[in-house]
């Protein structure tokens, strides 16, 4: 229980943190590999059009490919390698931050570690949340992780170019998601094209025009 | 410490009564969705069809969609939810044999839950090892998750047929295993279609003929 309760504090920490500045903050979770890092590409380079200045956490266990790929959008960013940790946690984050020009950003992206089990019980203290499958995975991706899709309010599906060389339905897992979080909303992408970015950054509360 | 230390207990304890029954046991890790139900479905078939009698293990956090997939093979099999924990341990497979008539069984399939990290400090006490991955997920995946793949003699890249749609070349994988593992061993697949199935079978030690 305490461990939680420690947790939550934590995330309030950089909730507050990130409101004093100013900065709309989204947290992306998702599988390994479902196209994380590939949407928040696109995203950076969606509103810094717009004239917005974007920062990242990438988090991987090992590495700094993600962080790379920020920094080659123009991002700034920081990377953290959780190693033997299969996820972020706010403590973490809350250093991050430390290491982020927080005066000069209007909005950050956290990109936690592909996981569909223990970021549940790891706020990060950000506003938003976005949970990305990707269909390449199978059509059961979202009743095999009940907690996760429960709790979050916007989900994406990616790499729907791909549903029928692996035989999926991307409407299965829309049907899955509305019968465990009816209010929740599901976007189909093909984020490495760019289809649909506008969409989930429309409903995050980013008036992007939709010009795609 | 104590904690390892425990789990390698549990792990012998496993594998001393796998040998006893005379099982060739294998464990079945990897990313989510890479591919690993799969995999263990075109094995079964291929391996009853050699006479073999089969037996499944079926991990996942929620439901039972691959403990059903691996009936509908034919195996017997016992399925584990392991809710908020995002890895199978030996304690959990030590009950689960418990419910598999093990004096009926020349092999065991675990599969565990999707997941690079976690896994590599769990050892479930089965006889091998194979790390799925999938080329849908990126090029980065072995360099990501140096502990898992420095760790396991055997590693399968899958879905191999969906390479050029993602813009994956497999041989970067290839490269970067053999960089971190020299003596491990890696096959490119096509589970779905059953491709390298048999090459897979023949590298765990079961005498396939390589008639597909
Ligand atoms: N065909 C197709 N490929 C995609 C799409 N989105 C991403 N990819 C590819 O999928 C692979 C993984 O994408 P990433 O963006 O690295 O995925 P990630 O979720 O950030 O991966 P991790 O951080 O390693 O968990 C890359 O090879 C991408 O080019 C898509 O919409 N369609
Ligand atoms: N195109 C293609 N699709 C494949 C291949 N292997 C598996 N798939 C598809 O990929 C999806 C996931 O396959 P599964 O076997 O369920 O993957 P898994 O690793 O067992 O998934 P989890 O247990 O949920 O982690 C399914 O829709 C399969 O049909 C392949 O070689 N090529
Ligand atoms: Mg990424
Ligand atoms: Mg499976
Ligand atoms: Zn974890
Ligand atoms: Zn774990």
């Amino acid at each position: 229980e305490d461990i939680l309760g420690r947790q939550l504090e934590l995330a309030e920490a950089n909730y507050k943190k990130l409101r004093e500045h100013g900065i709309r903050s989204v947290s992306v979770l998702g599988a390994i590999g479902s196209g994380k890092t590939t949407l928040i590409e696109r995203a950076i380079v969606r509103l810094q059009g717009e004239g917005l200045r974007v920062g990242t956490i990438a988090a991987d266990s090992a590495g700094d490919d993600d962080h790379r790929r920020f920094l080659a959008k123009g991002a700034c960013s920081v990377n953290i390698n959780t190693q033997d940790d299969c996820h972020l946690d706010a403590h973490t984050v809350d250093h991050a931050l430390d290491d982020l020009p927080l005066g000069e950003l209007d909005v950050l992206f956290v990109e936690n570690v592909g996981n569909l089990i223990c970021p549940a019980d790891f706020p990060l203290g950000t506003e938003r949340e976005i949970v990305v499958i990707s269909v390449t995975e199978g059509d059961d991706m979202v009743r095999k992780h009940p907690k996760i899709f429960a709790q979050t309010d916007l989900v994406v599906v990616n790499k729907v170019d791909l549903a029928a060389a692996v035989g999926v339905d991307p409407q299965r897992l829309v049907a899955d998601y509305a019968a465990i979080n009816p209010h929740g909303k599901i976007v189909l992408t093909e984020a490495k094209g760019g289809r649909g970015v506008d969409e989930v950054l429309a409903l995050l509360g980013f008036p992007c025009t939709n010009t795609q």
